[in-house]
Protein backbone atom coordinates (compact mmCIF):
# COMPACT_ATOMS: atom_id res chain seq x y z
CA UNK A 1 0.00 0.00 0.00
CA UNK A 2 1.25 3.93 0.13
CA UNK A 3 2.26 3.79 3.25
CA UNK A 4 4.81 1.01 2.86
CA UNK A 5 5.73 2.75 -0.57
CA UNK A 6 6.15 5.80 0.99
CA UNK A 7 8.20 4.16 4.13
CA UNK A 8 10.80 2.22 1.56
CA UNK A 9 11.07 5.31 -0.69
CA UNK A 10 12.02 7.03 2.40
CA UNK A 11 13.94 4.20 3.59
CA UNK A 12 15.94 3.50 1.23
CA UNK A 13 17.38 7.38 1.15
CA UNK A 14 21.02 8.36 2.88
CA UNK A 15 21.10 6.85 6.51
CA UNK A 16 20.51 10.89 7.65
CA UNK A 17 17.52 11.67 8.96
CA UNK A 18 17.16 14.93 7.05
CA UNK A 19 14.87 14.78 4.13
CA UNK A 20 15.61 16.98 1.19
CA UNK A 21 12.98 18.95 -1.15
CA UNK A 22 13.47 16.32 -3.60
CA UNK A 23 12.72 13.83 -1.31
CA UNK A 24 9.31 15.09 -0.50
CA UNK A 25 8.64 16.30 -4.26
CA UNK A 26 9.12 12.61 -4.68
CA UNK A 27 6.65 11.20 -2.15
CA UNK A 28 3.97 13.67 -3.51
CA UNK A 29 4.17 12.68 -6.51
CA UNK A 30 3.63 8.66 -5.28
CA UNK A 31 0.73 10.25 -3.39
CA UNK A 32 -0.56 12.01 -6.23
CA UNK A 33 -0.63 8.55 -8.48
CA UNK A 34 -2.16 6.57 -5.74
CA UNK A 35 -5.21 9.35 -5.15
CA UNK A 36 -5.95 9.39 -8.86
CA UNK A 37 -5.49 6.10 -9.14
CA UNK A 38 -8.05 5.81 -6.32
CA UNK A 39 -10.62 8.04 -8.88
CA UNK A 40 -10.21 11.11 -6.82
CA UNK A 41 -10.95 14.40 -9.20
CA UNK A 42 -7.73 16.04 -11.08
CA UNK A 43 -8.47 19.27 -9.55
CA UNK A 44 -8.79 17.71 -6.28
CA UNK A 45 -6.05 15.81 -6.21
CA UNK A 46 -3.48 19.08 -6.98
CA UNK A 47 -4.89 21.30 -4.33
CA UNK A 48 -4.65 18.59 -1.92
CA UNK A 49 -1.13 17.84 -2.93
CA UNK A 50 0.01 21.39 -2.82
CA UNK A 51 -1.21 21.59 0.86
CA UNK A 52 -0.13 18.66 2.09
CA UNK A 53 3.47 19.60 0.01
CA UNK A 54 3.58 22.79 1.92
CA UNK A 55 3.34 21.46 5.38
CA UNK A 56 5.81 18.74 4.38
CA UNK A 57 8.39 21.32 3.51
CA UNK A 58 7.90 23.08 6.35
CA UNK A 59 10.64 23.28 9.64
CA UNK A 60 8.22 20.33 11.42
CA UNK A 61 8.42 18.33 9.61
CA UNK A 62 11.80 18.23 7.31
CA UNK A 63 13.92 19.15 10.67
CA UNK A 64 12.03 16.51 12.87
CA UNK A 65 13.32 13.29 14.13
CA UNK A 66 11.83 10.80 11.79
CA UNK A 67 10.72 13.46 9.10
CA UNK A 68 9.94 10.12 6.47
CA UNK A 69 7.19 9.09 9.12
CA UNK A 70 6.42 12.77 9.65
CA UNK A 71 5.95 12.96 5.93
CA UNK A 72 3.33 9.92 6.00
CA UNK A 73 1.44 11.31 8.81
CA UNK A 74 1.10 14.80 7.68
CA UNK A 75 -0.88 12.82 4.19
CA UNK A 76 -2.67 10.36 6.12
CA UNK A 77 -3.65 13.00 8.85
CA UNK A 78 -4.62 15.51 6.14
CA UNK A 79 -6.73 12.62 4.28
CA UNK A 80 -8.45 11.42 7.00
CA UNK A 81 -9.75 15.36 8.54
CA UNK A 82 -10.83 16.10 4.86
CA UNK A 83 -12.99 12.98 5.23
CA UNK A 84 -15.28 14.83 8.16
CA UNK A 85 -16.60 13.23 11.19
CA UNK A 86 -18.30 10.17 12.16
CA UNK A 87 -21.89 9.49 13.16
CA UNK A 88 -22.70 13.01 11.51
CA UNK A 89 -26.08 13.21 12.95
CA UNK A 90 -29.27 13.53 10.60
CA UNK A 91 -31.77 16.34 11.35
CA UNK A 92 -35.07 16.05 12.63
CA UNK A 93 -36.79 19.15 13.31
CA UNK A 94 -39.82 19.58 11.79
CA UNK A 95 -42.72 16.57 12.43
CA UNK A 96 -42.63 14.70 10.27
CA UNK A 97 -38.99 15.30 9.54
CA UNK A 98 -39.33 15.09 6.00
CA UNK A 99 -35.65 13.46 4.21
CA UNK A 100 -35.46 13.44 -0.03
CA UNK A 101 -33.31 10.72 -1.58
CA UNK A 102 -31.80 12.04 -4.74
CA UNK A 103 -29.08 10.85 -7.02
CA UNK A 104 -27.65 9.58 -10.15
CA UNK A 105 -29.60 6.41 -11.79
CA UNK A 106 -28.98 3.12 -10.03
CA UNK A 107 -26.80 5.20 -7.48
CA UNK A 108 -28.97 2.90 -4.80
CA UNK A 109 -31.53 5.19 -3.68
CA UNK A 110 -34.71 2.88 -3.73
CA UNK A 111 -32.66 0.01 -1.42
CA UNK A 112 -30.70 2.58 0.61
CA UNK A 113 -34.19 4.61 1.61
CA UNK A 114 -35.97 0.88 2.99
CA UNK A 115 -32.41 0.24 4.98
CA UNK A 116 -32.82 3.84 6.84
CA UNK A 117 -36.66 3.56 7.13
CA UNK A 118 -34.83 0.47 8.85
CA UNK A 119 -32.40 1.94 10.33
CA UNK A 120 -34.51 4.48 12.00
CA UNK A 121 -36.87 1.96 13.09
CA UNK A 122 -34.59 0.07 15.25
CA UNK A 123 -33.50 3.46 16.71
CA UNK A 124 -37.75 4.08 17.60
CA UNK A 125 -38.97 6.04 14.99
CA UNK A 126 -41.72 5.60 13.17
CA UNK A 127 -41.03 5.77 8.88
CA UNK A 128 -43.02 6.64 6.00
CA UNK A 129 -41.60 5.96 2.68
CA UNK A 130 -43.13 7.53 -0.36
CA UNK A 131 -42.75 5.96 -3.59
CA UNK A 132 -41.82 9.03 -5.78
CA UNK A 133 -39.95 7.80 -8.57
CA UNK A 134 -42.77 7.93 -11.44
CA UNK A 135 -40.44 7.19 -14.04
CA UNK A 136 -38.65 4.00 -14.10
CA UNK A 137 -40.45 0.29 -14.53
CA UNK A 138 -41.47 -0.93 -11.28
CA UNK A 139 -39.83 1.55 -8.99
CA UNK A 140 -43.13 1.83 -7.34
CA UNK A 141 -43.29 -1.98 -7.13
CA UNK A 142 -39.70 -2.22 -5.27
CA UNK A 143 -40.24 -0.27 -3.03
CA UNK A 144 -43.38 -1.69 -2.17
CA UNK A 145 -42.14 -5.22 -2.49
CA UNK A 146 -39.16 -3.99 0.44
CA UNK A 147 -41.76 -2.30 2.27
CA UNK A 148 -43.91 -5.45 2.80
CA UNK A 149 -40.57 -7.65 3.29
CA UNK A 150 -39.37 -5.47 5.81
CA UNK A 151 -42.71 -4.07 7.43
CA UNK A 152 -41.92 -0.68 6.12
CA UNK A 153 -45.22 1.64 5.50
CA UNK A 154 -45.16 3.16 1.86
CA UNK A 155 -46.88 5.92 0.23
CA UNK A 156 -47.26 5.06 -3.16
CA UNK A 157 -49.73 6.88 -5.94
CA UNK A 158 -49.94 4.78 -9.66
CA UNK A 159 -52.70 6.96 -10.64
CA UNK A 160 -50.44 9.55 -12.64
CA UNK A 161 -50.32 12.65 -9.95
CA UNK A 162 -47.13 14.13 -9.56
CA UNK A 163 -44.53 14.48 -7.31
CA UNK A 164 -45.38 17.90 -5.42
CA UNK A 165 -49.04 16.09 -4.44
CA UNK A 166 -47.66 12.64 -3.70
CA UNK A 167 -45.13 13.80 -1.24
CA UNK A 168 -48.03 16.20 -0.07
CA UNK A 169 -50.26 13.53 0.46
CA UNK A 170 -47.74 10.99 2.47
CA UNK A 171 -46.52 14.14 5.00
CA UNK A 172 -50.34 14.75 5.75
CA UNK A 173 -51.13 10.87 5.91
CA UNK A 174 -47.45 10.81 8.21
CA UNK A 175 -49.53 13.42 10.48
CA UNK A 176 -51.97 12.06 11.06
CA UNK A 177 -50.51 8.42 11.57
CA UNK A 178 -47.86 10.33 13.82
CA UNK A 179 -44.98 9.11 11.82
CA UNK A 180 -41.91 10.91 13.09
CA UNK A 181 -39.88 10.59 9.59
CA UNK A 182 -40.97 10.69 5.89
CA UNK A 183 -38.47 9.19 3.61
CA UNK A 184 -38.81 10.43 -0.41
CA UNK A 185 -37.28 7.88 -3.10
CA UNK A 186 -37.02 10.03 -6.05
CA UNK A 187 -36.02 9.01 -9.73
CA UNK A 188 -32.41 8.78 -10.60
CA UNK A 189 -31.34 11.64 -13.18
CA UNK A 190 -28.71 13.15 -14.55
CA UNK A 191 -26.91 16.18 -12.39
CA UNK A 192 -26.64 17.66 -16.10
CA UNK A 193 -30.38 17.24 -17.04
CA UNK A 194 -31.79 20.83 -15.62
CA UNK A 195 -35.67 19.85 -16.04
CA UNK A 196 -35.24 17.49 -13.83
CA UNK A 197 -32.94 18.98 -11.14
CA UNK A 198 -35.57 21.66 -11.69
CA UNK A 199 -37.99 19.18 -10.53
CA UNK A 200 -36.56 18.68 -7.53
CA UNK A 201 -35.79 22.26 -6.52
CA UNK A 202 -39.44 22.59 -6.98
CA UNK A 203 -40.04 19.31 -4.56
CA UNK A 204 -37.95 20.54 -2.00
CA UNK A 205 -39.76 24.40 -2.34
CA UNK A 206 -43.62 22.63 -1.91
CA UNK A 207 -42.11 19.61 1.00
CA UNK A 208 -39.76 21.73 2.88
CA UNK A 209 -37.17 18.61 4.00
CA UNK A 210 -35.04 18.42 7.06
CA UNK A 211 -32.28 16.42 4.81
CA UNK A 212 -31.41 16.08 1.51
CA UNK A 213 -29.04 13.60 0.99
CA UNK A 214 -27.00 12.85 -2.27
CA UNK A 215 -26.88 8.67 -2.74
CA UNK A 216 -23.82 8.42 -4.48
CA UNK A 217 -21.87 5.34 -5.52
CA UNK A 218 -18.31 4.41 -4.14
CA UNK A 219 -17.40 3.56 -7.67
CA UNK A 220 -17.96 6.78 -9.17
CA UNK A 221 -15.38 8.03 -11.16
CA UNK A 222 -13.85 11.86 -12.47
CA UNK A 223 -17.20 13.21 -12.75
CA UNK A 224 -17.81 12.96 -9.63
CA UNK A 225 -17.61 16.86 -8.39
CA UNK A 226 -19.55 17.62 -11.37
CA UNK A 227 -22.20 15.39 -9.67
CA UNK A 228 -21.67 16.83 -6.69
CA UNK A 229 -21.83 20.51 -7.72
CA UNK A 230 -24.74 20.41 -9.60
CA UNK A 231 -26.94 18.56 -6.64
CA UNK A 232 -25.30 20.64 -4.29
CA UNK A 233 -25.72 24.17 -6.28
CA UNK A 234 -29.55 23.49 -6.64
CA UNK A 235 -30.75 21.83 -3.39
CA UNK A 236 -28.35 22.55 -0.92
CA UNK A 237 -27.73 19.29 -0.02
CA UNK A 238 -27.54 18.54 3.94
CA UNK A 239 -25.03 15.22 3.56
CA UNK A 240 -23.94 11.74 1.18
CA UNK A 241 -24.54 8.09 1.36
CA UNK A 242 -21.72 6.77 -0.37
CA UNK A 243 -23.54 3.11 -1.66
CA UNK A 244 -21.34 -0.53 -2.85
CA UNK A 245 -18.55 0.12 -0.29
CA UNK A 246 -18.82 -4.12 -0.27
CA UNK A 247 -17.19 -3.65 -3.78
CA UNK A 248 -13.52 -2.84 -4.16
CA UNK A 249 -13.36 0.94 -5.71
CA UNK A 250 -10.69 2.87 -3.57
CA UNK A 251 -13.82 5.64 -3.51
CA UNK A 252 -12.09 8.54 -4.12
CA UNK A 253 -15.15 10.14 -5.19
CA UNK A 254 -15.72 10.59 -1.49
CA UNK A 255 -13.29 12.80 -0.76
CA UNK A 256 -13.99 15.03 -4.75
CA UNK A 257 -17.57 15.00 -3.42
CA UNK A 258 -16.36 15.86 0.41
CA UNK A 259 -14.31 18.82 -1.33
CA UNK A 260 -17.11 20.63 -3.00
CA UNK A 261 -19.34 20.28 -1.06
CA UNK A 262 -18.54 20.10 2.74
CA UNK A 263 -21.04 17.76 3.78
CA UNK A 264 -20.87 15.26 5.51
CA UNK A 265 -20.77 11.02 4.94
CA UNK A 266 -23.69 10.25 6.61
CA UNK A 267 -23.62 6.63 6.26
CA UNK A 268 -22.40 3.96 3.51
CA UNK A 269 -24.39 1.02 2.51
CA UNK A 270 -22.58 -1.97 2.26
CA UNK A 271 -24.58 -5.19 0.73
CA UNK A 272 -28.03 -5.53 -0.35
CA UNK A 273 -29.58 -6.78 2.43
CA UNK A 274 -31.65 -4.46 4.84
CA UNK A 275 -29.44 -3.93 7.18
CA UNK A 276 -25.96 -3.53 5.05
CA UNK A 277 -26.15 0.44 6.15
CA UNK A 278 -23.33 1.24 8.34
CA UNK A 279 -22.02 4.51 9.81
CA UNK A 280 -19.14 5.88 8.04
CA UNK A 281 -15.88 6.50 9.31
CA UNK A 282 -13.68 8.93 7.90
CA UNK A 283 -10.27 6.95 9.07
CA UNK A 284 -11.10 3.51 6.87
CA UNK A 285 -12.25 5.80 4.06
CA UNK A 286 -8.99 7.68 4.37
CA UNK A 287 -6.89 4.65 3.71
CA UNK A 288 -8.78 3.20 1.61
CA UNK A 289 -8.57 5.68 -0.63
CA UNK A 290 -4.49 6.29 0.02
CA UNK A 291 -4.55 2.04 -1.04
CA UNK B 1 -3.57 27.82 -32.80
CA UNK B 2 -1.50 28.28 -29.77
CA UNK B 3 2.40 26.89 -29.47
CA UNK B 4 3.00 23.82 -27.16
CA UNK B 5 4.81 23.76 -23.85
CA UNK B 6 5.26 21.83 -20.62
CA UNK B 7 2.21 23.10 -18.73
CA UNK B 8 0.39 22.28 -22.21
CA UNK B 9 1.41 18.68 -21.68
CA UNK B 10 -0.19 18.85 -17.73
CA UNK B 11 -3.69 20.34 -20.00
CA UNK B 12 -3.52 17.40 -22.11
CA UNK B 13 -2.71 15.04 -18.70
CA UNK B 14 -5.89 16.77 -16.97
CA UNK B 15 -7.93 16.30 -19.86
CA UNK B 16 -7.09 12.57 -20.57
CA UNK B 17 -7.24 11.88 -16.75
CA UNK B 18 -10.85 13.63 -16.56
CA UNK B 19 -12.25 11.45 -19.27
CA UNK B 20 -11.63 8.56 -16.81
CA UNK B 21 -8.75 6.74 -18.91
CA UNK B 22 -6.77 6.44 -15.91
CA UNK B 23 -2.92 7.06 -15.04
CA UNK B 24 -1.52 3.99 -17.49
CA UNK B 25 -3.59 4.93 -20.49
CA UNK B 26 -2.94 8.69 -19.95
CA UNK B 27 1.16 8.45 -19.40
CA UNK B 28 1.33 6.14 -22.82
CA UNK B 29 -0.61 8.75 -24.62
CA UNK B 30 1.34 11.99 -22.81
CA UNK B 31 5.12 9.79 -23.99
CA UNK B 32 3.48 8.90 -27.50
CA UNK B 33 2.82 12.97 -28.32
CA UNK B 34 6.00 13.96 -26.12
CA UNK B 35 8.13 11.60 -28.63
CA UNK B 36 6.20 12.79 -31.65
CA UNK B 37 6.38 16.33 -30.91
CA UNK B 38 10.26 15.98 -30.19
CA UNK B 39 11.12 15.09 -33.22
CA UNK B 40 9.01 17.94 -35.12
CA UNK B 41 5.91 15.18 -36.23
CA UNK B 42 3.88 17.37 -34.33
CA UNK B 43 3.94 21.24 -33.55
CA UNK B 44 0.83 22.92 -32.85
CA UNK B 45 -2.03 22.47 -30.26
CA UNK B 46 -4.05 21.73 -33.00
CA UNK B 47 -1.82 18.92 -33.96
CA UNK B 48 -1.77 17.51 -30.17
CA UNK B 49 -5.59 17.77 -30.15
CA UNK B 50 -5.51 15.52 -33.64
CA UNK B 51 -2.43 13.51 -33.07
CA UNK B 52 -4.58 11.99 -29.49
CA UNK B 53 -7.80 11.64 -30.84
CA UNK B 54 -5.78 9.72 -33.71
CA UNK B 55 -4.17 7.51 -30.62
CA UNK B 56 -7.33 6.86 -28.64
CA UNK B 57 -9.08 5.41 -32.02
CA UNK B 58 -5.94 3.08 -32.60
CA UNK B 59 -6.25 1.86 -29.17
CA UNK B 60 -9.88 1.30 -29.83
CA UNK B 61 -9.54 -0.22 -33.61
CA UNK B 62 -6.17 -2.07 -32.56
CA UNK B 63 -8.21 -5.88 -32.00
CA UNK B 64 -10.62 -7.45 -31.96
CA UNK B 65 -13.60 -5.65 -34.31
CA UNK B 66 -16.46 -4.38 -32.18
CA UNK B 67 -18.87 -6.73 -33.51
CA UNK B 68 -20.17 -10.16 -33.05
CA UNK B 69 -21.59 -12.69 -34.66
CA UNK B 70 -25.18 -14.28 -34.78
CA UNK B 71 -25.74 -18.15 -34.21
CA UNK B 72 -26.67 -19.83 -37.19
CA UNK B 73 -28.36 -23.12 -35.66
CA UNK B 74 -30.81 -21.56 -33.11
CA UNK B 75 -31.24 -19.19 -30.93
CA UNK B 76 -28.05 -16.15 -30.48
CA UNK B 77 -27.93 -16.76 -26.65
CA UNK B 78 -26.71 -13.33 -25.14
CA UNK B 79 -26.04 -13.29 -21.08
CA UNK B 80 -25.78 -9.51 -19.59
CA UNK B 81 -23.79 -9.70 -16.74
CA UNK B 82 -22.61 -6.60 -13.92
CA UNK B 83 -22.25 -4.84 -10.83
CA UNK B 84 -25.23 -3.62 -9.37
CA UNK B 85 -27.07 -0.68 -10.87
CA UNK B 86 -24.91 -0.87 -14.13
CA UNK B 87 -27.97 -0.79 -16.64
CA UNK B 88 -28.63 -4.11 -17.22
CA UNK B 89 -32.12 -4.47 -17.24
CA UNK B 90 -33.10 -1.69 -19.26
CA UNK B 91 -30.47 -2.91 -21.80
CA UNK B 92 -32.06 -5.89 -22.06
CA UNK B 93 -35.17 -4.57 -23.10
CA UNK B 94 -33.71 -1.60 -25.28
CA UNK B 95 -31.93 -4.92 -26.91
CA UNK B 96 -35.25 -6.76 -27.11
CA UNK B 97 -36.69 -3.45 -28.78
CA UNK B 98 -34.46 -3.13 -31.37
CA UNK B 99 -34.11 -6.81 -32.69
CA UNK B 100 -37.87 -6.69 -32.27
CA UNK B 101 -37.92 -3.94 -34.68
CA UNK B 102 -35.70 -5.57 -37.58
CA UNK B 103 -37.85 -8.52 -37.67
CA UNK B 104 -35.98 -10.81 -35.14
CA UNK B 105 -38.00 -12.85 -32.48
CA UNK B 106 -36.88 -12.41 -29.14
CA UNK B 107 -36.95 -13.95 -25.67
CA UNK B 108 -36.00 -12.33 -22.50
CA UNK B 109 -34.80 -14.76 -19.88
CA UNK B 110 -35.74 -12.82 -16.08
CA UNK B 111 -32.76 -14.86 -13.99
CA UNK B 112 -32.30 -11.94 -11.28
CA UNK B 113 -34.81 -13.60 -8.65
CA UNK B 114 -33.20 -12.33 -6.21
CA UNK B 115 -33.68 -7.74 -6.20
CA UNK B 116 -36.88 -6.54 -5.52
CA UNK B 117 -39.48 -6.14 -8.17
CA UNK B 118 -36.66 -7.14 -10.58
CA UNK B 119 -38.64 -9.66 -12.45
CA UNK B 120 -41.41 -6.90 -13.00
CA UNK B 121 -39.19 -4.56 -14.42
CA UNK B 122 -38.02 -6.66 -17.57
CA UNK B 123 -41.83 -7.95 -17.70
CA UNK B 124 -42.24 -3.93 -18.32
CA UNK B 125 -39.80 -4.27 -21.37
CA UNK B 126 -41.47 -7.56 -22.76
CA UNK B 127 -44.34 -5.46 -22.95
CA UNK B 128 -42.59 -2.51 -24.56
CA UNK B 129 -40.73 -4.72 -27.01
CA UNK B 130 -43.79 -7.47 -27.44
CA UNK B 131 -41.31 -9.93 -26.89
CA UNK B 132 -42.06 -12.78 -24.07
CA UNK B 133 -40.59 -13.37 -20.65
CA UNK B 134 -39.42 -16.19 -19.20
CA UNK B 135 -39.28 -16.10 -15.34
CA UNK B 136 -40.23 -17.73 -11.85
CA UNK B 137 -41.25 -16.91 -8.60
CA UNK B 138 -38.77 -14.41 -6.65
CA UNK B 139 -35.94 -16.54 -5.19
CA UNK B 140 -36.36 -19.40 -7.66
CA UNK B 141 -32.89 -20.45 -8.81
CA UNK B 142 -31.36 -18.47 -11.87
CA UNK B 143 -29.74 -20.84 -12.89
CA UNK B 144 -32.91 -23.23 -13.78
CA UNK B 145 -34.81 -20.27 -15.12
CA UNK B 146 -32.06 -19.69 -17.54
CA UNK B 147 -32.42 -23.53 -18.11
CA UNK B 148 -35.86 -23.17 -18.80
CA UNK B 149 -35.68 -19.70 -20.72
CA UNK B 150 -33.16 -21.60 -22.94
CA UNK B 151 -35.03 -24.44 -23.35
CA UNK B 152 -37.88 -22.22 -24.45
CA UNK B 153 -36.17 -20.30 -26.74
CA UNK B 154 -34.84 -22.88 -28.81
CA UNK B 155 -37.77 -25.08 -28.90
CA UNK B 156 -39.92 -21.83 -29.91
CA UNK B 157 -37.24 -21.06 -32.68
CA UNK B 158 -36.31 -17.86 -31.76
CA UNK B 159 -33.74 -15.72 -32.97
CA UNK B 160 -32.37 -14.04 -29.50
CA UNK B 161 -32.35 -14.69 -26.36
CA UNK B 162 -31.52 -12.51 -24.05
CA UNK B 163 -30.29 -13.33 -20.50
CA UNK B 164 -31.24 -10.48 -17.67
CA UNK B 165 -29.06 -11.35 -14.18
CA UNK B 166 -28.82 -9.63 -10.63
CA UNK B 167 -26.57 -7.31 -10.20
CA UNK B 168 -23.44 -8.61 -7.86
CA UNK B 169 -20.25 -7.45 -6.77
CA UNK B 170 -17.08 -8.82 -8.34
CA UNK B 171 -15.79 -8.84 -4.66
CA UNK B 172 -18.25 -11.86 -3.88
CA UNK B 173 -17.01 -14.92 -4.54
CA UNK B 174 -20.21 -16.96 -3.91
CA UNK B 175 -22.16 -14.68 -6.61
CA UNK B 176 -19.32 -14.63 -9.08
CA UNK B 177 -19.61 -18.66 -8.86
CA UNK B 178 -23.43 -18.67 -9.60
CA UNK B 179 -22.83 -16.49 -12.17
CA UNK B 180 -20.11 -19.51 -13.71
CA UNK B 181 -23.27 -21.62 -12.82
CA UNK B 182 -25.92 -19.70 -14.80
CA UNK B 183 -23.45 -19.99 -17.99
CA UNK B 184 -22.51 -23.35 -17.50
CA UNK B 185 -26.36 -24.48 -17.48
CA UNK B 186 -27.49 -22.37 -20.25
CA UNK B 187 -24.67 -24.69 -21.90
CA UNK B 188 -26.37 -27.67 -20.65
CA UNK B 189 -29.72 -27.19 -22.41
CA UNK B 190 -28.19 -25.67 -25.51
CA UNK B 191 -24.91 -27.32 -26.07
CA UNK B 192 -22.25 -23.86 -27.35
CA UNK B 193 -24.51 -21.33 -25.82
CA UNK B 194 -24.21 -18.69 -24.07
CA UNK B 195 -22.38 -17.40 -27.44
CA UNK B 196 -22.27 -14.04 -25.88
CA UNK B 197 -21.43 -12.63 -22.67
CA UNK B 198 -21.62 -9.37 -21.79
CA UNK B 199 -20.82 -7.02 -19.40
CA UNK B 200 -22.46 -3.75 -19.03
CA UNK B 201 -20.23 -1.07 -17.88
CA UNK B 202 -21.97 1.98 -16.06
CA UNK B 203 -20.23 4.68 -17.90
CA UNK B 204 -20.07 7.31 -14.89
CA UNK B 205 -17.84 4.19 -13.01
CA UNK B 206 -14.00 5.37 -12.77
CA UNK B 207 -11.05 3.05 -12.37
CA UNK B 208 -13.00 0.19 -11.13
CA UNK B 209 -14.37 -0.62 -13.96
CA UNK B 210 -11.38 -2.46 -15.18
CA UNK B 211 -11.12 -4.43 -12.42
CA UNK B 212 -14.74 -5.34 -13.06
CA UNK B 213 -13.68 -6.49 -16.18
CA UNK B 214 -10.82 -8.37 -15.04
CA UNK B 215 -12.86 -10.23 -12.26
CA UNK B 216 -15.80 -10.78 -13.98
CA UNK B 217 -13.83 -12.41 -16.72
CA UNK B 218 -12.66 -15.06 -14.37
CA UNK B 219 -15.90 -16.29 -13.49
CA UNK B 220 -17.63 -16.18 -17.23
CA UNK B 221 -15.78 -16.07 -20.10
CA UNK B 222 -16.61 -12.64 -20.82
CA UNK B 223 -17.16 -11.81 -25.09
CA UNK B 224 -18.00 -7.83 -25.25
CA UNK B 225 -18.98 -5.47 -23.29
CA UNK B 226 -22.27 -2.90 -23.20
CA UNK B 227 -21.31 1.05 -21.61
CA UNK B 228 -24.19 2.66 -20.94
CA UNK B 229 -25.53 6.03 -19.15
CA UNK B 230 -23.09 7.98 -21.97
CA UNK B 231 -25.92 10.65 -22.11
CA UNK B 232 -24.40 11.68 -18.46
CA UNK B 233 -21.58 13.69 -18.06
CA UNK B 234 -18.68 11.04 -18.06
CA UNK B 235 -17.04 10.24 -20.85
CA UNK B 236 -16.61 6.98 -20.37
CA UNK B 237 -12.54 6.78 -21.22
CA UNK B 238 -12.48 3.55 -18.70
CA UNK B 239 -13.46 1.17 -21.70
CA UNK B 240 -10.09 2.09 -23.19
CA UNK B 241 -8.27 0.95 -20.51
CA UNK B 242 -10.55 -2.14 -20.50
CA UNK B 243 -9.95 -2.78 -24.29
CA UNK B 244 -6.41 -2.18 -23.97
CA UNK B 245 -5.75 -4.81 -21.67
CA UNK B 246 -8.79 -6.77 -22.51
CA UNK B 247 -9.66 -6.64 -25.87
CA UNK B 248 -13.67 -7.10 -25.10
CA UNK B 249 -15.41 -5.66 -28.16
CA UNK B 250 -17.34 -2.77 -27.32
CA UNK B 251 -20.65 -3.84 -29.03
CA UNK B 252 -23.70 -1.37 -27.45
CA UNK B 253 -23.98 2.07 -26.09
CA UNK B 254 -26.92 3.48 -23.87
CA UNK B 255 -27.74 7.20 -24.28
CA UNK B 256 -31.05 7.53 -22.24
CA UNK B 257 -33.51 5.56 -20.48
CA UNK B 258 -36.53 4.61 -23.08
CA UNK B 259 -36.58 2.24 -25.84
CA UNK B 260 -34.53 4.14 -28.61
CA UNK B 261 -31.53 5.02 -26.22
CA UNK B 262 -29.04 2.61 -27.44
CA UNK B 263 -26.39 2.74 -30.17
CA UNK B 264 -24.08 0.97 -31.60
CA UNK B 265 -20.56 0.93 -30.54
CA UNK B 266 -18.90 3.19 -32.78
CA UNK B 267 -14.96 3.82 -31.95
CA UNK B 268 -13.94 7.26 -34.05
CA UNK B 269 -16.71 9.16 -32.94
CA UNK B 270 -16.36 7.97 -29.30
CA UNK B 271 -12.49 8.71 -29.50
CA UNK B 272 -13.90 12.25 -30.61
CA UNK B 273 -16.44 12.70 -27.87
CA UNK B 274 -13.89 11.59 -25.41
CA UNK B 275 -11.34 14.31 -26.18
CA UNK B 276 -12.48 17.30 -27.11
N1 LIG C 1 -23.61 -4.54 -3.28
C1 LIG C 1 -24.39 -3.49 -3.03
N2 LIG C 1 -25.43 -3.26 -3.82
C2 LIG C 1 -26.21 -2.20 -3.54
C3 LIG C 1 -25.95 -1.31 -2.48
N3 LIG C 1 -26.93 -0.36 -2.49
C4 LIG C 1 -27.74 -0.65 -3.52
N4 LIG C 1 -27.31 -1.77 -4.16
C5 LIG C 1 -27.84 -2.42 -5.34
O1 LIG C 1 -27.67 -1.52 -6.40
C6 LIG C 1 -28.70 -1.71 -7.38
C7 LIG C 1 -29.40 -0.40 -7.63
O2 LIG C 1 -30.08 -0.04 -6.46
P1 LIG C 1 -31.40 0.84 -6.51
O3 LIG C 1 -31.83 1.04 -5.11
O4 LIG C 1 -32.39 0.27 -7.46
O5 LIG C 1 -30.80 2.18 -7.12
P2 LIG C 1 -31.57 3.51 -7.47
O6 LIG C 1 -30.67 4.64 -7.20
O7 LIG C 1 -32.88 3.55 -6.76
O8 LIG C 1 -31.79 3.37 -9.03
P3 LIG C 1 -32.72 4.28 -9.93
O9 LIG C 1 -33.99 4.47 -9.20
O10 LIG C 1 -32.90 3.52 -11.19
O11 LIG C 1 -31.99 5.55 -10.15
C8 LIG C 1 -29.60 -2.80 -6.81
O12 LIG C 1 -29.16 -4.03 -7.35
C9 LIG C 1 -29.31 -2.76 -5.33
O13 LIG C 1 -29.56 -3.97 -4.67
C10 LIG C 1 -24.80 -1.57 -1.65
O14 LIG C 1 -24.48 -0.85 -0.70
N5 LIG C 1 -24.07 -2.67 -1.97
N1 LIG D 1 -29.51 8.08 -18.30
C1 LIG D 1 -29.41 6.77 -18.49
N2 LIG D 1 -29.92 5.95 -17.57
C2 LIG D 1 -29.80 4.61 -17.78
C3 LIG D 1 -29.16 4.07 -18.91
N3 LIG D 1 -29.21 2.72 -18.80
C4 LIG D 1 -29.86 2.44 -17.65
N4 LIG D 1 -30.24 3.59 -17.05
C5 LIG D 1 -30.94 3.75 -15.78
O1 LIG D 1 -30.12 3.24 -14.77
C6 LIG D 1 -30.94 2.72 -13.71
C7 LIG D 1 -30.52 1.30 -13.44
O2 LIG D 1 -30.84 0.52 -14.57
P1 LIG D 1 -31.14 -1.05 -14.46
O3 LIG D 1 -31.41 -1.51 -15.84
O4 LIG D 1 -32.15 -1.31 -13.41
O5 LIG D 1 -29.73 -1.56 -13.95
P2 LIG D 1 -29.35 -3.03 -13.55
O6 LIG D 1 -27.94 -3.25 -13.92
O7 LIG D 1 -30.32 -3.99 -14.15
O8 LIG D 1 -29.52 -2.98 -11.99
P3 LIG D 1 -29.52 -4.22 -10.98
O9 LIG D 1 -30.30 -5.31 -11.63
O10 LIG D 1 -30.19 -3.71 -9.77
O11 LIG D 1 -28.10 -4.56 -10.76
C8 LIG D 1 -32.37 2.86 -14.18
O12 LIG D 1 -32.88 4.07 -13.64
C9 LIG D 1 -32.24 3.00 -15.68
O13 LIG D 1 -33.31 3.71 -16.27
C10 LIG D 1 -28.59 4.98 -19.87
O14 LIG D 1 -28.00 4.62 -20.88
N5 LIG D 1 -28.75 6.31 -19.61
MG1 LIG E 1 -34.75 3.74 -7.52
MG1 LIG F 1 -31.46 -5.44 -13.26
Amino acid sequence: NLSDRLNDTFRNLTGRGSLTEKNIEDAMREVRLALLDADVNYKIVKEFISEVKEECLGERVLKSVAPGQQAIKVVSDSLEKLMGETNAPLNFVNKPSVILMVGLHGSGKTTTTAKLAHHLGKQGKRVLVVAADLLRPAAIDQLEALGREHNIPVHSDRTGSDLNSIVHDAKRIALKSNKDVVIVDTAGRLEINQELVRELVDLKKKSNPDEILLVADAALGQEAVSVATHFDDALDITGIILTKIDGDARGGAALSMRRVTGESIKFIGVGEKIEDLEAFYPDRMASRILG
Amino acid sequence: DGTWGEDSYEQLEEALISADLGISITQHIINDIRDRYERGQIQTSTDIVAATKSLLSVYLNDGAPHTFDYNIAGPTVILLVGVNGSGKTTTAGKLACMWQREGKSVVLAACDTFRAAAVEQLKIWGERSGCQVVSAKHGADPASVAFDATQAAVARKADILLVDTAGRQHTKKGLMDELGKIAKTIGKAFPGAPHEIWLVVDGSTGTNALQQARTFGRSVELSGLCLTKLDGSSKGGIVVAIYNELKLPIHFVGLGEEVFDLQAFDPQSFADALFT
